[in-house]
């Protein structure tokens, strides 16, 4: 829950 | 992964294909924006050198590959190979307006002070504003050859395709991404005009011109 960089995005 | 962020991927990859495409089979790169080409090089190196240390996944380490390397060879295309067709005269936005500001706000805005980190914040803002040479380009010859806009509106797609996935992510996984998510609409904000253009004249068979 809440913000983080989504790592597995491109 | 959700269906949105796989065909936002794909029509990423589309893009590069389709530009691929125009440059060989016309044997020219007319049209095309070198500092745009440039600065995604940038983008890439930038945000997927953690391919060598962070292991997510086969897809997506050959996806990171895959856009490295083809965009370091669309560069080589410009530069080397097909030279003579790249007119720098009309390639005129300057692209350290955009790279000066996206080092500052990657410094302020970041999920950690630490290099990598930062380095993934200032290519996610780059990549938001990095089609803005190539706008700016088309604004200038106020026309395009049709393939030039399928590249351009299969790369337009692809994070406007990130939005839904976004939403389904928050909805899915309770997470937000506001560095990516803010950039992303940038982004596709930017592509609102050229879409236009795009879905009323170029896909109903006529050449994209824009009013004089």
């Amino acid at each position: 829950q809440g913000t983080a960089r989504a790592k597995d995005e491109l | 992964m959700n269906l949105f962020r796989l065909f936002g991927d794909l029509s990423h990859l589309a893009s590069i294909l389709i530009l691929l495409h125009k440059i060989q089979t016309t044997r020219s790169c007319r049209g095309i924006s070198f500092k745009t080409q440039a600065l995604y090089v940038t983008v890439f190196v930038a945000r997927y050198l953690d391919l060598f240390y962070d292991w997510v996944s086969l897809y997506n380490f050959s996806m990171k590959v895959f856009f490295i390397s083809s965009s370091i060879y669309i560069l080589y295309l410009m530069k080397v190979r097909f030279r003579p067709t790249h007119d720098p005269s009309i390639d005129t936005f300057r692209a350290e307006y955009l790279v000066g500001p996206c080092v500052v706000l990657a410094l302020i805005f970041n999920y950690k002070f630490t290099f990598p980190e930062v380095l993934w914040s200032f290519s996610i803002f780059l990549e938001s504003v990095a089609i803005l040479p190539q706008l700016f380009m088309l604004q200038r010859t106020g026309e395009a050859e049709t393939i030039t806009t399928h590249y351009l509106a299969a790369l337009g797609a692809y994070r406007a395709l990130y939005i839904p996935n976004w939403i389904y992510r928050y909805f899915s996984e309770g997470v937000v991404d506001p560095i990516a998510v803010i950039a992303g609409l940038v982004q596709t904000a930017l592509y609102v005009d050229f879409f236009y253009v795009y879905f009323t004249k170029v896909l109903q068979g006529q050449k994209f011109e824009l009013p004089a």
